[in-house]
């Protein structure tokens, strides 16, 4: 914002209502996919130890360089395509793990801001509107 | 300061809420998850609940009173299948209005999610708390066929802040992608067993219960005869689609709007004599009854043979008590069954007096098939239904089924004449019969 606006505000010009940001590409289906419970945050301290069960879980974190042999489509590996086969599930679209128009359509239909999933209130940071611990 | 009330207010009262969800979660948390939320499983721990579209988030869009009349109208079709009620409050401090909705667009109302703008995200919802509606969005009224429905949106959001989460069903309201509204868009029967999962079935006594029954034409002149159920409490009514086994959609409705000059605030008992000679309707108050004229779709004043209504049962028929708790007519012997205390008379509507041998004990008449099941007396409303053609005596929440003459004592030749068979809920037999807060009832 300009620091000196015009008295009579004339400069100012006032936003008409901006578009929502249409979902086009894999970065920005990986961003709906995780906004919406898809795609899990990984919390390390999690991932270290679970207490719950007293077991390490890192064994099942496939590591950096597991990935980079992760062919698109190859859908037992990587959660952007296992979160995309889910969305496709749950929305009714063939479930091919490819980020096709039917899939990129249904991302960019209107929506509720409710994630479809359950989520972990871990994410504290950005906590999803739903968790009772936002009361 | 004001707009951040909507959400900073909501987290003064963690611990209130925390106390009783908690109490709610232990308990299933022992149950079902350890250690984790389970989706769907926290609920109000109250029925009434009171919500308030905050003013400073009022949408530029619809006037004042539209937004808040769509908004009352989709609480109040919560309220038509579940047992919880609301109150618009206006007047109370923020901190205790259970449910605050507010329009806003990009950063909006002190809220943590940001929205999107036009397109995509039209609203979200805190789990037992708040709901923002994307003023971005074109939402519009019911029934205008273009934009975004904010009833249906409504309806949608505040289902997640009673506990609902997304349910991909079809037909679901529940369903995260918005799809353009059906005309009449209803809460379905699967979203109904689902908040109900929640809250519980609708539960209540009735002050009289009976098929109304009516002849038409057709377009090509037949006469047909046809019924429909009618359920009494109070001050309001409820029509069952048997064919559909709920409530008439919008139901219940208020006595005065549906049956016109009949006492507004409930009766004791409602008769539909039909036979041969007689085609009449009564409803009975107190020490009075009145006869209701189908064709002008309210009481007579006089009815074609000369008596002035309202006229006192003692006069229409003679040896009966008042006021009664509750009658029915038996097209299968011509009489009417009227019960007070532990007694039922039987009026023989063609001599025009009470049956000899009468009053006699209820549990006599109608004994009990199994020892010690039976309603004993003040019975709240005695029901013959044509659709299970067979009579129901109901009390508080409960039915007994009079033992059929034919097909039950065929089968089971032992039962007695007119047993009750043993009791069930009504609820497990008539679904969805909710009331809904008497501030709803002119939505």
């Amino acid at each position: 914002e300009k620091l000196f606006h015009s008295r009579d505000h004339s400069d100012l010009e006032i936003p008409s209502s901006h578009q929502a940001e249409l979902i086009t590409d894999k970065d920005t289906a990986e961003l709906f996919l995780s906004r919406y419970g898809f795609i899990r945050p990984v919390n390390w301290e999690e991932l270290q130890f679970d207490q719950s069960t007293g077991i390490s879980n890192d064994e099942d974190f496939p590591g950096e360089e597991d990935l980079s042999g992760i062919q698109e489509g190859d859908s037992s590996l990587s959660p952007f395509i296992s979160a995309l086969r889910d969305f496709q599930m749950v929305s009714g679209l063939s479930v091919t793990g490819l980020f096709d128009d039917a899939t990129k359509a249904a991302m960019n239909k209107p929506r509720c801001g409710v994630p479809d999933k359950e989520t972990d209130d871990a994410t504290e940071e950005s906590p999803p509107p739903t968790t009772a611990t936002d009361r | 300061p004001h707009r951040s009330t909507l959400t900073t207010t909501a987290t003064d009262r963690p611990h209130q809420h925390q106390n009783r969800v908690a109490s709610l979660l232990s308990k299933r948390r022992q149950k079902r998850h350890v250690g984790r939320r389970a989706w769907g499983n926290m609920a109000f721990s109250k029925m009434v609940l009171k919500w308030r579209l905050i003013g400073e988030g009022y949408s530029s869009q619809l006037t004042i009173q539209d937004q808040r009349h769509i908004i009352s109208l989709a609480f109040r079709m919560w309220s038509e299948v579940s047992p919880l009620e609301f109150i618009e409050d206006t007047s109370s401090p923020l901190a205790d209005v259970d449910i605050k909705l507010g329009f806003g667009t990009g950063r909006h109302l002190g809220c943590n999610q940001k929205f999107d703008g036009t397109g995509r995200e039209f609203a979200h919802a805190w789990f037992l708390g708040d709901i923002h509606f994307d003023d971005d969005e074109h939402f519009t009224a019911p029934n205008t066929g273009s934009g975004i429905s904010l009833l249906k949106v409504a309806v949608h959001e505040i289902g997640h802040v009673l506990g609902l989460p997304h349910i991909y069903r079809t037909g679901s309201i529940m369903q995260p992608s918005y799809l353009p509204q059906e005309s009449g868009f209803e809460i379905n029967w699967m979203d109904r067993k689902s908040i109900q999962h929640l809250y519980g079935g609708c539960k209540g006594q009735f002050n009289t219960v009976f098929d109304w029954i009516r002849k038409e034409r057709t377009q090509y002149g037949e006469v047909v005869i046809r019924f429909n159920t009618y359920f009494m409490r109070d001050g309001w009514y409820w029509l069952y689609e048997n064919r559909t086994n709920r409530t008439r959609y919008g139901d219940p409705v208020a006595l005065q709007v549906g049956w016109h000059g009949i006492p507004p605030d409930g009766v004791d008992a409602s008769v539909h004599v039909w036979n041969r000679n007689t085609d009449a309707v009564y409803f009975f108050k107190g020490t009075q009854y009145w006869r209701y004229d189908d064709d002008n779709d309210q009481v007579f004043t006089v009815d074609p043979e000369g008596h002035l209504y309202p006229r006192l049962i003692s006069e229409g028929f003679p040896g009966v008590p008042s006021p009664i708790d509750t009658a029915f007519y038996d097209r299968r012997d011509y009489h009417i069954y009227f019960f007070k205390g532990t007694y039922v008379y039987v009026f023989d509507v063609t001599a025009n007096r009470v049956s000899p041998g009468f009053p006699r004990k209820i549990t006599a008449v109608f004994p009990a098939v199994v020892s010690g099941d039976h309603p004993g007396g003040s019975i709240d409303a005695a029901y013959f239904s044509y659709t299970h053609n067979a009579v129901f005596l109901f009390k508080d929440t409960q039915f007994w089924k009079v033992v059929g003459r034919s097909r039950d004592r065929w089968r089971r030749p032992a039962l007695p004449r007119n047993g009750l068979l043993p009791h069930r809920k009504v609820e497990e037999q008539w679904f969805d019969i909710c009331n809904v807060h008497p501030s709803a009832l002119k939505v």
